[in-house]
Order: structure tokens, then sequence, then C-alpha cells
């Protein structure tokens, strides 16, 4: 089984 | 803000592309042109949308002014200007509303519309200069058909670049399948060539949905560019004339 990411995990918010 | 582009498709393209993965957004108006950035609500996916001051003529942009648009909202109204109208957008200062001006070629017809703005508070990601580890351009069409019939197959679909090719693998209740474009130059119609720099091997996973998604903007240029790391988002990029651009970002899928 696969788990979705999120993006925030990666970009952080300006 | 003044911006007129000598063809509303670009326009017309670029919403419709976009309008199914975010509802609501600014378009962030400045001297450098026109931008815009958004998440869908999953925050999986981010589209990153420049359209330059170069690629309108001309283009007038006095302060920052962030356009707060509902995308349905502008479909209804972008669905009045044919392809080949003149599209001018036009806006004051602190706006309650965007005009948009279609003109025919012929100059017999002209529609303004009035759109109303929404006040939208929206986060912004930093998203670093990445120097990715592999770089695929291939033919959008070929994308999209790829994405579109590993789609019946699977939700997920593993990307894997090497030096030979790049393969498009999905494993689902029917049975398998996989696609592997081989790097190639066609010297008759640089539009068809498959094209792969790489520093080293990648092989990731993304949802299909999101994928085939993307694929609405195959419209918009010959060529998408895939650009892969391990463990960081998927970009996909579809280059408009004069540097302006429409990128997607797609967080990866992670086995447990």
């Amino acid at each position: 089984h696969q788990y979705q990411e999120q993006l925030s995990t990666f970009f952080k918010p300006k | 803000l003044e911006a007129r582009l000598e063809a509303a498709d670009l326009f017309k393209k670029v919403v419709e592309a976009i309008k199914d993965l975010v509802q609501h957004c600014n378009f962030d108006c400045n001297d450098s042109g026109i931008a815009l950035q958004a998440m869908d609500n999953s925050h999986v996916a981010l589209v990153s949308m420049m359209l330059t001051a170069d690629t309108f003529t001309p283009f007038r942009c006095d302060r920052n002014i962030p356009l707060g648009i509902d995308l349905t909202s502008l479909t209804k109204v972008l669905r009045a200007a044919q392809s080949s109208d003149i599209l001018t957008i036009k806006s004051e200062d602190a706006p309650d509303v965007v005009n948009l001006v279609f003109e025919g070629k012929d100059q017999d017809r002209i529609s303004e519309y009035d759109l109303k703005l929404m006040d939208i508070d929206q986060e912004h990601l930093g998203i670093p200069d990445t120097e990715y580890a592999a770089t695929a351009s291939m033919p959008a069409a070929d994308f999209k058909r790829i994405c579109s019939d590993l789609l019946l197959i699977s939700e997920a679909v593993s990307i894997e670049c090497t030096k030979e090719g790049i393969t498009f693998k999905a494993e689902g209740d029917i049975g398998n399948g996989s696609v592997t474009l081989r790097q190639h130059s066609d010297l008759e119609n640089s539009d068809k060539n498959v094209d792969i720099s790489l520093t080293e091997p990648v092989a990731l996973s993304f949802s299909l949905k999101y994928l085939t998604g993307f694929c609405k903007a195959t419209g918009l240029s010959n060529q998408v560019r895939l650009c892969l790391s391990n463990d960081v988002p998927l970009m996909v990029e579809y280059a408009l004339a004069n540097n302006s651009y429409l990128r997607f970002y797609l967080a990866p899928k992670i086995g447990d």
C-alpha cells in the first residue's frame, strides 16, 4: 500500500 | 493593469487547464506579468502559472495587485471569447471587478465583461530552485495518452527514469501495464523528440488522477517536461512562448 504525501512536507509556506 | 493578448486562445486554454484543480485563486499582477500559485483542496498538487509581460502587447501594471477570481465564473465569461479574439484584461487600483474585453479580429464586434473579484487569503509555498536528478521532455500528447491508458489499469503509476528511457508502470487488479519512451531525436519534427537528461536514476510513484488532470494543459504546448528527483514532488511543465509557463507540482506516493 502507498501513502499519498502532501506538498507541505516538501515546500514551506512563504 | 492593462494587458492585451493577441489571441484569447492562450488565456482560455490556461484557465481550462487549471479550473478543475483549483477553484478560487489570486492572479498576482505586477510589472513582470501575471502569476498564479494555488494548491488543490487536498494539498497534494499545486499549479504555478507565469504569463510574462512579454506575452502581452502591450502590458502595463503600475503596482502589485492580486485579482482574486472564481475560476468557474471566469470560465463562464471566457466562453464569450472566441479563440482568435483579441483579449484585454483591465483593472483599476484596489478593484472590485476585473474588466475583460474581447474584440473580433475584424473589429466589428466588441464584448465587454466585468467579473466580480473576491478576497482570497491564499497560502504561498516557497518552491526551492531544484536541480532535478532526471528531466524528461516528450510530446505532450504522448504523455496524455500514457496517463489516460494507465489510469484504466491502476490509480497509481510508477515513473522510472534511466539513461535508456522513461518507463511508466501501473499495477492493478486486472493486471499490469507499462510504457517506455526511449530517448530519440526526430530530425524532421523536433516536437516528436524524447529527450532525457539524468544525473541519477529515479523511481517514484504518483496518483494518475492528478496526472491526467494536468494533461488538460496538453493543447498549450507540443512538448511537456517532467522533472524528477527521488523523494521530492514531480514537476510537470508546459512551456509557453515568451518564457511563460504552466507548471504543476505533485507530491509523490510513499510506500509504508
